[in-house]
């Protein structure tokens, strides 16, 4: 999956992909203050098995805990459960439903699923739809938070760790063949990163087109600009 | 072989069609039959269809000349009937018959080598019950029939997840061959054409072994919780959302224990009562109230349903014991201030819902026993707070008095039919309102869009069950249509919304033109009335009197038997006209079954 990090303080967006095998549980967010943790699973292509260099990966579960409240939400591509205690609701990408309670609110509309918790804190997760009948693709999710300002400083993940400013400068840019791909160098925690500027695209105002966003890609799973390796954010399960 | 025309009458084609557009049945039975004597005989034809549906035609066609039965008001038909009955020319053509059937029954003289076909059509709305709509159909040929067969077509724009067709009757492979049932996307088809020799009760034998129940069940999709249909101006909105928690309850079971209860009543009361203990979950909260001439609790307030208190329950319900005189309105009453309390006093979950199930046999005769007044009791105890269920066991009680009772309060009332599996009807209806998903379940239309509404507020949706509403549209050219429906769950609220494009579902519903166009509107129709007519029951003065004009007005309208208007059929006897009536028969004038209560014979 790709990553996009809207850098606070700064105007400007940091990107990279994790790849990993299909399966795996990635911890996106950990935040020891609110007691809510995000993790997400990879789905890869039904093509190109063999090959996992080829082979694109996507988010296809989406686990959401928040512990004070014993609230889980499982979000599938093909469907979202809510854990509330013991008992369990279950929902389709194809109900369009409020589900509100004094703390929290879960939005589901389609192709889009908005989750706030308490004072602001909200998540949204978004299902990206392809032919259902064709043979490689399959649909994924997207996964965004909203005013990530309402998080703690102290988040973890690979997404959490973001939550506070980041330093870095971007100098030396070389324009490469492809004048889209500008390469340059990255100075961020102390490394000097081989970076390349891309476009990603933002899927939370339009599902179908995306915004594109311009962002420094840091290659290598994101080396450098993560804290320690991406296997350090690998966990047993969604939740 | 016994010759099966031993009446001179062949009856030669029995046809039942059956169409079903989003759960709106359309069935036409129709009958061919010869006179085959040399001197004119009595041909009789007899239907049982179901207590919910509508008869809307009925024609005797003899030597091809058509006799249409015309829809009447009451009061209009009885007049021309009256006439008839002084001249000892009329008939009655439509009685109750058992738990769930009406009977048609029709009979004319046939003069020697003439043909006539009988054909009535009647409508119902199929509704959903745990968890499937069910369609019944009496099969019961007098005699062999050359060309008898059953078609029924189902078509479900949500697209049918499952079909099935049962038939009491089918024991053997050679009958079973006869059926044959299919379903893929929005269509099914059920077909059961038993030839002759498959009709047949033994390889020599002349008489049929034809003769029982036919059900077919099936369900639709549930990929999204509601499903609109639009067209010609009248839209249905069906709503039945999955996957939600149960809701809580708190049930307050009052059982009539008088002495008219004594022997086997009482004994399948508490069968009934110790199976549905095995069902209740530990997070609801129940007591029982008994009543006879005085009232008798098992606990003082509503005890949570924990494997203790269910074991303590087993041994209270054991030892029910019949005895006294009937106290409805003190045992009501008791049950309501408890469930009020508890609420007031917070001992019940702040999410739960609260029920009265009360069951009784008789009339009140002790304490306060004028059903007007308790009426008057218990709409004030219950003030709109939650639904009582009434079930009337056997048949000396005033069934009408229980179900205006449950019906001002927001629930229903069913009758116990007082057989040997009575412990299971009580327990079935009890599966029904066990698993509340939603409370205070209300439906909402954009302002100003709509007109002419079905009720759209529903105290509970339970799991199962489908909440149907239907209406008018202001503006037929609007292009998008708006749903919203809201409740509380057992953890949250929520509101589910349907938004349709009208052009789009255009588009989608032009492929089912081979059923019939208009099945929302009469729809619409057939649930209005019966709406109408519940709400009837309990008005009084120029309410009831509006009430039942607007009923009159649609029965008239879409040519619907109700229990306002009447059917006439003119019959050509003797050259001499002869008139039939078919009139609804309400629960009020039920007659117990004569022993067995299936006998079936217009001769």
């Amino acid at each position: 999956p790709h990553f996009i990090i809207q850098v606070r303080g700064k105007k400007d967006a940091i990107c990279f992909n994790i790849d990993e095998e299909p399966g795996t549980v990635l911890r996106l967010i950990q935040d020891p203050i609110t007691g809510l943790t995000v993790n997400g699973q990879i789905i890869g292509d039904q093509g190109n098995s063999s090959n996992s260099k080829n082979r694109k990966t996507y988010l296809g579960k989406v686990g959401i805990v928040n512990s004070p409240m014993d609230l889980r939400i499982e979000v599938t591509t093909e469907k979202i459960t809510l854990h509330n205690g013991a008992a369990q609701s279950t929902f389709s990408w194809l109900d369009t439903v409020t589900v509100t309670s004094e703390r929290f609110s879960v939005k589901i509309n389609r192709e889009a699923m908005v989750v706030s918790f308490g004072k602001g804190i909200t998540f949204k997760v978004i299902l990206h739809q392809v032919w259902k009948k064709h043979h490689i693709h399959l649909h994924f999710l997207g996964f965004y938070v909203l005013d990530s300002d309402k998080m703690s400083t102290k988040s973890h993940g690979l997404l959490g760790q973001f939550f506070r400013p980041l330093a870095f400068q971007v100098s030396d840019l070389n324009p490469g063949n492809d004048p889209s791909k500008i390469h340059a160098t990255m100075l961020v925690k102390k490394y000097r990163l081989a970076v390349t500027r891309g476009y990603q695209k933002d899927y939370r105002k339009d599902v179908h087109n995306g915004t594109q966003v311009g962002c420094w890609f840091v290659h290598n799973n994101g080396q450098g600009v993560i804290d320690g390796v991406h296997s350090d954010y690998i966990v047993s399960d969604l939740f | 072989v016994l010759d099966e025309k031993a009446d001179d009458i062949e009856v030669y084609s029995t046809k039942v069609s059956c169409k079903v557009t989003s759960r709106f049945a359309h069935n036409v039975v129709t009958t061919r039959a010869v006179n085959r004597a040399d001197a004119a005989k009595e041909v009789s034809f007899d239907v049982e269809l179901p207590k919910t549906a509508f008869i809307t035609n009925f024609t005797l066609t003899i030597d091809g000349v058509t006799y249409p039965g015309n829809v009447k008001e009451k009061e209009v038909a009885k007049k021309q009937y009256e006439k008839a009955v002084s001249q000892g020319k009329t008939a009655g053509l439509v009685k109750a018959s058992g738990r769930k059937l009406e009977k048609f029954t029709v009979s004319v003289n046939v003069a020697a080598g003439s043909k006539v076909t009988f054909e009535l059509t009647y409508e119902e709305l199929l509704k959903r019950n745990k968890g499937k709509y069910e369609m019944y159909l009496k099969v019961q040929p007098k005699q062999l029939v050359k060309d008898f067969e059953i078609e029924v077509d189902i078509f479900e724009p949500q697209g049918i997840s499952m079909l099935d067709a049962q038939a009491s009757f089918i024991t053997n492979d050679l009958l079973g061959s006869a059926l044959s049932k299919s379903f893929s996307g929005k269509k099914g088809h059920v077909s059961f054409k038993p030839s002759l020799d498959q009709q047949r009760s033994c390889p020599t034998c002349g008489d049929t072994l034809l003769n029982g129940d036919f059900i077919i069940t099936y369900d639709v999709n549930r990929e999204s919780p509601a499903n609109v249909q639009i067209v010609n101006g009248y839209f249905v909105h069906f709503f039945a959302p999955q996957g939600l928690p149960v809701v809580p309850k708190n049930v307050v079971f009052v059982i009539d224990i008088s002495g008219s209860m004594y022997g086997r009543k009482i004994e399948q009361t508490r069968d009934a009562l110790l199976k549905i203990l095995e069902d209740i979950k530990e997070e609801d909260y129940l007591n029982f109230i008994l009543f006879d001439s005085d009232v008798t609790t098992w606990k003082d307030t509503l005890v949570q349903a924990t494997p203790e208190n269910i074991q303590e329950a087993r041994e209270f319900v054991k030892n029910i014991r019949d005895r006294g005189m009937t106290n409805i309105n003190d045992g009501l009453l008791t049950g309501i201030s408890m469930l009020n309390k508890a609420r007031e006093e917070h001992t019940v979950p702040e999410r739960s819902t609260s029920i009265v199930i009360m069951l009784t046999d008789g009339d009140a005769n002790v304490g306060e026993s004028r059903p007007a007044k308790i009426q008057e009791n218990v709409l004030s105890a219950i003030g709109g707070r939650f639904p009582l269920y009434n079930l009337g066991f056997g048949n000396n009680l005033n069934y009408n008095f229980l179900e205006s009772l449950a019906l001002e309060n927001d629930g229903f009332a069913r009758r116990i039919y007082e057989d040997s599996d009575a412990n299971l009807q009580l327990q079935g209806f009890y599966e029904e309102v066990a698993n509340p998903l939603l409370t205070s379940v209300e439906v909402e239309y954009p302002e100003n869009a709509i007109l002419d509404l079905t009720r759209n507020t529903y105290q509970h949706f339970y799991d199962g069950s489908e909440i149907v509403v239907a209406g008018r549209l202001v503006d037929e050219d609007m292009n998008n249509f708006k749903a919203d429906v809201k409740g509380h769950g057992a953890l949250t609220d929520l509101t589910f919304t349907e938004e349709v494009d009208l052009k789009e579902m255009e588009k989608a519903l032009q492929e089912q033109d081979y059923i019939f166009g208009s099945y929302i509107e009469r729809l619409w129709a057939y649930l209005t009335i019966e709406q109408l007519l519940d709400k009837r029951k309990n008005a009084h003065g120029s309410e009831k009197e509006n009430l039942t004009a607007q009923a009159l007005d649609l029965s008239l309208k879409y040519h619907f038997v109700t229990p306002l208007t009447s059917m006439v059929v003119t019959k050509p006897e003797d050259s001499d006209n002869q008139m039939a009536i078919a009139d609804k028969p309400g629960e009020a004038s039920y007659q117990p079954p004569s022993s067995p209560y299936y006998y079936v014979d217009g001769d």
